[in-house]
């Protein structure tokens, strides 16, 4: 049997609004370490990873070593509608069952249960290669939605440059050329903090509809990270309430290549 | 504006 219970039912709530424009159907991997998700879009340029380690959980029960259970998104996330922001979550599954139990409650006052039917999905497990990356950036979620927000008005591809004392976020449309730098400032007020560390810079395009789609993440933390490396995959990391041991969702984005 | 090189080229089945 797989129990888990979540005092904050807002956190899965936005962790399936992070994803569910990206992947229409994903297997949530159950074991005695907690939960994890791996899924790419459908046209493969990027990939979802995610991890819930236990202690972001109240209760957590796993009884065999490992349990998949497929899950359509929109279902999901449709399904927590029903979660209120103070609402704690229960998710219940027998061990061969074919649905998975949500329990939304606020105090005992107003309890609501949906079972979804599970599915079985045929998904691949990719590697993911531990990286150093040569640059990290650390800046805040809402700063990071607004650069992609607004970049994408100009057109549909972002050149980020990170360079020793900042980073500079590029596009070039048709209408004309623009940027915006972000200096490194780590001495100012921790929701305004940039934190740009560089070992040699690093200068890539990516395409601005899944940097977009990564910013429906932002709720989940205050700030997000990005490493870059050359001619490798951007990671977006936005780690649960800012707090790595709880665990994170990360995005990798596939880079442009220049022709 | 570049091709898009596809996730499945850099992270390889384990």
């Amino acid at each position: 049997m797989f129990e888990a219970v979540l005092s904050n039912g807002s956190t899965l709530k936005k962790i399936f609004e992070g994803i569910k424009d990206l992947c229409t159907d994903v297997n949530f991997d159950v074991s005695s370490e907690g939960i994890k998700l791996q899924a790419m879009d459908s046209s493969h340029v990027s990939l979802v990873s995610l991890e819930l380690h236990t202690d972001v959980f109240e209760q957590f029960r796993c009884d065999r070593d490992s349990m998949t259970l497929g899950l359509n998104m929109k279902s999901v996330t449709q399904i927590f509608k029903i979660c209120g922001n103070d609402d704690s979550v229960t998710m219940r599954a027998e061990d061969e069952g074919e649905t998975l139990e949500f329990t939304f409650e606020k105090g005992e006052d107003r309890v609501s249960t949906f079972e979804l039917k599970l599915m079985d999905i045929d998904s691949e497990h990719l590697g993911i290669p531990d990286t150093e990356y040569q640059c990290n950036v650390k800046l805040p979620c809402s700063e990071y939605q607004r650069i992609c927000r607004d970049m994408a008005g100009f057109g549909d591809n972002m050149t980020i440059d990170c360079q020793k004392g900042g980073v500079t976020f590029s596009v070039d449309g048709e209408v004309g050329k623009g940027k915006i730098f972000l200096k490194h400032q780590p001495n100012v007020e921790e929701k305004h903090k940039v934190i740009v560390t560089v070992k040699e810079g690093v200068e890539l395009d990516f395409a601005l509809r899944y940097l977009n789609n990564f910013a429906k993440a932002a709720p989940l933390s205050d700030h997000v990270q990005l490493g870059l490396n050359s001619d490798t995959p951007l990671s977006v990391r936005f780690d649960i309430e800012d707090k790595a041991t709880l665990g994170s969702l990360k995005f990798f984005l596939a880079p442009k290549i220049k022709e | 504006g570049g091709t898009q090189a596809s996730i499945m080229s850099f992270f390889g089945k384990p």
